[in-house]
């Protein structure tokens, strides 16, 4: 049995509008901690990867597990119904066929019922290795998202090489090349501008930029990005949430 | 030439 309320039904619609074009049927599993969801993207070349703590939820129960098989689009649909500021609860008996989803506004006296249909979906899980990431960077969300928008005018592909002078987003194309370098800085007026760079080695990795708009959708949930990689590995992409993440893992065009 | 490499082809199935 799932009982789950959020006291502002935005918290959840931004996180599902974030990650629905990527995704389509997957399984959303809920436990005591919370609400996980895995998934591979259309393409294969993403993994998302959702955590919504319990601690996130003003009231949460889950006293015995429960997988909602759902498609993230009629997840999606069912919330644009909700506003911003409403009470959202979301309930789901054991085995239940379906998810009950209540929008209450704040003076209670409107409340909506949405019951979502549930599906069995059989999704491949695929094992996350623990990874020693060569660089980390942590810097704006925002800058990023413009960074790789601003040269996908360029190519369909970016490249990214950390080093301790920054980071270098490069791309060429048929029009030409270009390239924006990032020095690491602390920005005492607001941090989130601050570009943190943490280095064991140099390395370069190249990525789709049709993909990475995609990853960058999430730049709504968090003012900050934090950036992995390591050679001849996905890059984890994680947007922190106030109880949990949106961690994306990006395959890498590799060299032949 | 680069090519683009599945998820699955770093992390296996559990």
């Amino acid at each position: 049995m799932l009982e789950a309320k959020l006291d502002a039904a935005s918290q959840l619609k931004k996180i599902v509008e974030a990650i629905r074009d990527m995704l389509g049927e997957c399984n959303i599993e809920c436990n005591e901690t919370g609400l996980a969801l895995q998934s591979l993207d259309k393409s294969h070349i993403v993994l998302v990867s959702l955590l919504l703590g319990s601690d996130g939820f003003s009231e949460y129960r889950c006293d015995r597990g429960v997988t909602l098989g759902l498609n993230i689009n009629s997840l999606a649909t069912v919330l644009r119904c909700a506003n911003n500021d409403d009470i959202l609860t979301l309930r789901s008996e054991d085995r239940a066929n379906e998810l009950i989803l209540t929008f209450e506004d704040s003076k209670a006296d409107r409340i909506s019922e949405f019951n979502l249909r549930l599906m069995d979906i059989d999704q491949e899980y695929l094992a996350i290795p623990e990874t020693e990431y060569a660089a980390t960077v942590v810097m704006s969300a925002a800058v990023l998202q413009r960074t790789l928008r601003d040269l996908s005018a360029l190519s369909e592909a970016v490249t990214i090489e950390i080093d301790k002078e920054g980071i270098r987003f490069s791309a060429e194309g048929d029009l030409g090349k270009g390239s924006t370098h990032f020095k690491p800085c602390v920005d005492m007026e607001n941090a989130e501008n601050s570009i943190n760079i943490t280095l064991s080695e140099p390395v370069s990795l190249s990525f789709n930029l049709q993909y990475f708009s995609n990853i960058t959708k999430a730049s709504s949930l968090s003012s900050t990005v934090t950036l992995q990689m390591t050679a001849g590995m996905p890059a984890q992409i994680e947007y922190k949430l106030p109880s949990g993440h949106v961690r994306y893992y990006f395959a890498p065009k590799i060299e032949d | 030439f680069a090519m683009q490499k599945s998820i699955e082809s770093f992390f296996g199935q559990k």
